[in-house]
């Protein structure tokens, strides 16, 4: 709650970084913090969202490879789709959070080629015209 | 010990 107040507009480091530790510290949390983070990421208040997305960024290269095989699964990736296609939850964020999503899941398939499921949500939503370029 | 390794997911949302 604390890595992703909306009421401070910058970016909390020291507690992004705390909660990239606790993820690290127990396999539990590494396979829930995911879940945690998608809630945060479909908040209604877009600086949540966008702290939530930050979030996310930095425990994709700092938490390990059960938070990785989780990130990497249609069960967290179908959590942002529903972000960006209107049939779910596409109409109620902003350019900014949607275009967010979109970097993120863009720059997975550059770094995690192995990723397959990356590949094919990214594909899809290329396909389906919600990413345009 | 083995780590146990959770396999399960779900389907590509049809969107």
């Amino acid at each position: 709650d604390k890595a992703t107040d909306p009421s401070i507009p910058e970016e909390n480091w020291e507690c992004i970084q705390r909660f990239c530790d606790r993820v690290n510290a127990d396999k539990e949390s590494s396979s829930l913090a995911p879940r945690l983070l998608a809630h945060k990421i479909q908040s209604p208040q877009e600086v949540e969202a966008l702290h939530a997305l930050t979030v996310l960024e930095t425990c994709v290269n700092n938490c390990g490879e059960r938070f990785h095989n989780e990130i990497a699964k249609f069960r967290f990736l179908n959590e942002l789709i529903k972000v960006l296609c209107p049939k779910y939850y596409g109409t109620w964020f902003s350019e900014k959070v949607k275009s967010r999503v979109i970097e993120i899941m863009f720059s997975w398939t550059v770094w995690f080629p192995q990723e397959v499921k990356i590949r094919d949500a990214y594909q899809m939503l290329k396909k389906q015209g919600i990413v345009k370029e | 010990t083995v780590s146990f390794h959770d396999d399960s997911d779900e389907d590509l949302l049809n969107v």
